[in-house]
């Protein structure tokens, strides 16, 4: 463990727990990509298949419990207990798009043609690109609620942590995995453009506004 | 070297 991954799982954390308390707090998920969710439930799922057969650490275990749930507990706030404030006509991403090819290329390229290896690798792909309805989402409704951006925002940085993390690993411990290494290359800079309206709107206490 | 994958990791 060291601080860019320690600090990227506590951006991860917040930025659940801030959409969490936000959904449920306000009793709403207006301008929530509940695709965006739905994609994140089945990363966990398929990432986290080894959470009974793999003991690395309670801080592991534990962190894995909790996005789970998390994320089963925002997807069904979104479909279920607060479906009336979902916004599905501005939620139209073809997920599709995003689960075939990730699906495929993690057949393709791998490191271990077995069944939790494929699934992991699926999980670190789609990862990467299951942003996309909700950065979709805020583009066509033209903006987001500042709470909104604060989850991006956090979301966004636990991955660029993680870019740090693996070049700390590779500069220590001799240790690099290329597919997370390239996939989270891929999922920070899908964030590169939000982030500079963030920085330069959010931050300065406008309201996020996308160009339509 | 590339290593096993970052399993440790979440």
């Amino acid at each position: 463990m060291n601080i860019f991954r320690f600090l990227g799982d506590i951006s991860h954390l917040s930025a659940i727990i801030i959409l969490l308390l936000k959904i449920w707090k306000s009793r709403s998920c207006a301008g929530i990509s509940g695709k965006s969710q739905l994609l994140f439930a089945i990363v966990f799922t398929t990432r986290y298949l080894d959470l009974f057969t793999n003991f690395i650490s309670f801080y592991n275990t534990s962190m894995k419990v909790v996005y789970v749930a998390s994320s089963y507990a925002t997807v069904w706030m979104i479909y279920s207990k607060f479906k009336a404030t979902y916004d599905g006509n501005h939620d139209t991403f073809r997920v599709e798009f995003l689960i075939v090819p990730t699906a495929i290329l993690s057949f393709l390229v791998n490191h271990d043609f077995t069944p939790l290896e494929i699934l992991w690798t699926f999980s670190i792909y789609l990862e990467s690109v299951a942003i996309l309805p909700q950065l979709f989402m805020v583009s066509k409704t033209g903006e987001a609620e500042t709470i909104t951006s604060h989850y991006l925002f956090a979301l966004g940085i636990y991955r660029t942590l993680y870019l740090f993390n693996w070049i700390w690993r590779y500069q220590f411990e001799e240790f690099f995995d290329l597919i997370a290494i390239v996939a989270g290359l891929v999922q920070t800079v899908l964030y590169c453009d939000f982030f500079y309206l963030y920085i330069t709107k959010v931050l300065k206490g406008k309201k996020l506004s996308l160009p339509a | 070297e590339t290593n096993t994958a970052a399993k440790d990791e979440l």
